[in-house]
């Protein structure tokens, strides 16, 4: 009888039109659009859960450390990030009618630093394959590239960190491109 | 195309929750 039947997403009542057999609900209610999902800000412990379409207000009303900025080309300028400790650095870009995360998390293991930069687009995994982003690093003899389509919401940064799918680069590394302890880092976003 | 200068944003850095490292 299951297998005649179809099943409406449990998110119906948020929005979800879906209509599913019971043999693909699992796998699409992991990644629903209209599911609740937990705070994107990284680093804090943000009991905050909602629809994807508030995540935004959320992020701009509860972690006022964020800057917002519009444009598809920007320029993160990370401040002070030899400072000791595990640290991130965040910021969104706004473009093409959408919301992008970019981060800067800087792990710090007894002295040893390492840094890595990723890209979320703040919607679904469909919505970030028609992106890419490009983040660049530039000193007068050498620059440092990373090319990648931006992680979704519901990926999240952390597993792009763990799985080294981000730029990564090692403490002397960032002394060849920081200057006075700020780095610069180009912010490209694109549609593909 | 006139090309535009990307404009430069200056972030601060927030620290990572303590009680988080653990996970890392």
């Amino acid at each position: 009888l299951a297998n005649l039947v179809q099943f409406p997403c449990k998110y119906a009542l948020w929005g979800c039109e879906r209509i599913l057999a019971h043999t693909e609900k699992a796998d699409h209610q992991v990644n629903c659009e209209f599911r609740l999902y937990s705070c994107p800000f990284p680093g804090v412990s943000c009991n905050w859960m909602g629809l994807m379409n508030a995540a935004v207000p959320h992020l701009i009303d509860q972690h006022r450390i964020i800057t917002t900025q519009q444009g598809e080309d920007t320029v993160f300028f990370a401040s002070d990030i030899f400072r000791p400790g595990i640290f991130d650095w965040v910021m969104i870009q706004c473009c093409f009618g959408f919301n992008f995360m970019v981060v800067l998390h800087k792990r710090d293991r007894y002295g040893d630093q390492k840094f890595f930069a990723v890209v979320q687009l703040i919607g679904t995994h469909q919505q970030a394959q028609n992106f890419v982003y490009k983040l660049e690093l530039h000193c007068p003899r050498q620059s440092l590239t990373w090319k990648a389509i931006p992680r979704s919401l519901q990926e999240g940064i952390k597993t792009a960190i763990l799985g080294r799918e981000c730029l990564m680069f090692n403490n002397s590394v960032a002394k060849l491109f920081a200057k006075n302890g700020n780095l610069s880092m180009n912010v490209k976003i694109s549609r593909c | 195309r006139t090309y535009r200068i990307p404009k430069e944003v200056r972030v601060e850095p927030h620290k990572f929750a303590a009680e988080l490292i653990h996970r890392l």
